[in-house]
């Protein structure tokens, strides 16, 4: 899991996953 | 090879430098007023997992606090490896709900989905008194204890993981650890 | 250009999406709980205008986000102007609600997998609204859904000018092809107030409205990804903001309204398409009079059926 420090009451994570042969970085915001 | 016939161009009075002089020529007033919108590019920074300057036993303990708020459970930690913790959270469709005895073998449970996502928690440390907690998707179990058909997916099926499930549980922890502290 | 046409289609149609996708790259998505500010401040920040949403109570993705949303906040602003603080308290989980109160169509659930042919996609991408579908495919082990990316008219056609070597056989004139819109364009002055044009977007349903002088000689446009700007500076509250003085908010950046002339051929658009980062074409005559428009979709819907 990856993460950038919270702003604006912000939370940010992500994951970087192998869809078939490529790479996705799934980035999530959500309200903290 | 043929573009030398080519009409296509930019319309100079749609350039952002030139629109704001036309107005300013016209003396309206919002055009020493309104600026443009500059939007910082912040390149996001980002780190693995949360880090920690707590006392690592305290930061454990946090988090025990914080699965055990969140109605997750986990395995008992071995004595040579205090500093894993192995979860595991009920998941269903409807809302993502920690449960609070996932081995309730309630015949109803829809087998075929999964409903028990599982994820490892960690401690490093990265340098005096300097921590460092990873999370790490872990795969998904049935709270029936029925076997996950992935066994004869082939290895690019296997990931075709959505990793929103994980995402949003991550966030759901880090929620209750930062309420917490 | 039949043989141009022939090349193009038969690339499409032995291409898949997954194939178009980078072998690295990433896709923001916002959770449904996310307040409308905070997303706009995001796409911003990420300068992109659209994000696929996530609703984790159902753990499924709740549609994407798009201009179209922002437009019917400052609709529902304009109608109700003592509700200002809605764009700060109103979340992305509430945008569906809103689009109900001022009967706006709801946003657009088409979707494809990323696995189907080129083709298809752009296929179902000419049927919705916002110009991008979304790829998404099923987890094999917990049936949940999977958005891999969306895919949007602009990266196809630049896909197209990128791999597609043919498309400088299409010579013919676009003033021949039939794809230029010349009826009633809607059109609007450097002094229309902003919310006039906002109205007209949404009510013929376009992405952008040229603004023309008294003799119709085109001077700038004013484009549906304005209104993030107008958003984000507070300025939409200002009922009597003529369109010119919206524009100021514009980045420095923006690199300009692209015309052309009648005479202008597909093969030189598409290198247009390949080298810049275009969004639509204005067609003018010699002293920029203004005759048509030729849009994204126009040109993608000409390139899979036309000819």
């Amino acid at each position: 899991l990856a993460t950038s420090s919270i702003k604006h009451n912000t939370l940010c994570v992500a994951s970087i996953v192998r869809y078939k042969s490529k790479y996705v970085t799934q980035i999530l915001y959500a309200p903290l | 090879s043929k573009e030398g016939d080519s009409t296509i161009s930019i319309l100079p009075t749609s350039l952002p430098q030139i629109h704001r002089a036309n107005m300013l020529a016209q003396g309206l007033p919002a055009a020493s007023k309104i600026s443009s919108l500059v939007t910082k590019k912040s390149k996001t920074k980002w780190h693995f997992g949360i880090r920690s300057r707590s006392y690592p036993l305290d930061v454990m303990g946090e988090i025990y606090i914080a699965l055990k708020n969140l109605g997750a459970e986990w395995a008992r930690p071995s004595e040579q490896d205090l500093w894993t913790i192995r979860v595991r959270w009920k998941y269903n469709m409807n809302t993502p709900d920690f449960d609070q005895n996932a081995n309730s073998n309630n015949s109803n449970t829809t087998t075929t989905i999964p409903d028990l996502m599982k994820m490892v928690i960690q401690l490093f440390q990265i340098e005096a008194n300097n921590y460092l907690v990873d999370f790490k998707f872990d795969g998904w179990e049935s709270s029936t204890g029925k076997p996950i058909n992935n066994l004869n997916m082939s290895e690019d099926e296997m990931c075709t993981f959505s990793a929103y499930p994980f995402l949003h549980l991550s966030t759901r922890l880090i929620m209750e650890l930062a309420v917490n502290s | 250009q039949n043989v141009g046409l022939a090349a193009i289609r038969r690339m499409l149609g032995s291409k898949t999406s997954y194939d178009m996708l980078p072998v690295s790259f990433k896709l923001v998505v916002f959770d449904t709980t996310l307040s409308v500010k905070r997303a706009l401040n995001l796409l911003l920040q990420h300068n992109i205008v659209s994000a696929p949403l996530w609703d984790a109570k159902t753990s499924k993705f709740a549609g994407l986000l798009t201009t179209g949303d922002f437009i019917n906040i400052i609709k529902y602003y304009f109608s109700n102007p003592d509700r200002l603080e809605i764009v700060d308290t109103m979340t992305l989980g509430g945008l569906e609600e809103l689009e109900r109160t001022i009967g706006a169509p709801s946003m657009d659930t088409i979707s494809i997998h990323p696995s189907k042919p080129l083709f298809d996609a752009c296929l179902k991408m000419l049927e919705s609204r916002s110009g991008r579908i979304p790829l998404i495919d099923q987890d094999e082990g917990t049936n949940r859904e999977i958005v891999v990316s969306v895919l949007t008219q602009y990266r196809i056609l630049k896909f197209i000018a990128l791999n597609c070597r043919e498309t400088h056989l299409l010579q013919i004139p676009i003033s021949e092809l039939g794809i230029i819109s010349t009826d009633n364009i809607h059109s609007c002055q450097m002094t229309t107030p902003v919310i006039d044009v906002i109205d007209c977007l949404t009510q013929e349903k376009l992405s952008s409205i040229p603004i023309v002088d008294e003799n119709g000689v085109l001077i700038n446009v004013y484009e549906a990804v304005d209104v993030l700007g107008l958003i984000k500076g507070g300025i939409y509250n200002d009922l009597s903001l003529s369109v010119g003085e919206t524009l100021l908010r514009r980045s420095e950046n923006f690199e300009g309204v692209c015309t052309c002339t009648p005479n202008d051929k597909l093969s030189n658009i598409m290198n247009t398409v390949r080298r810049a980062s275009v969004h639509r074409f204005f067609v003018v005559d010699d002293n920029y009079k203004l005759l048509g428009v030729l849009s994204l979709s126009d040109i993608l819907k000409y390139l899979l059926l036309g000819g």
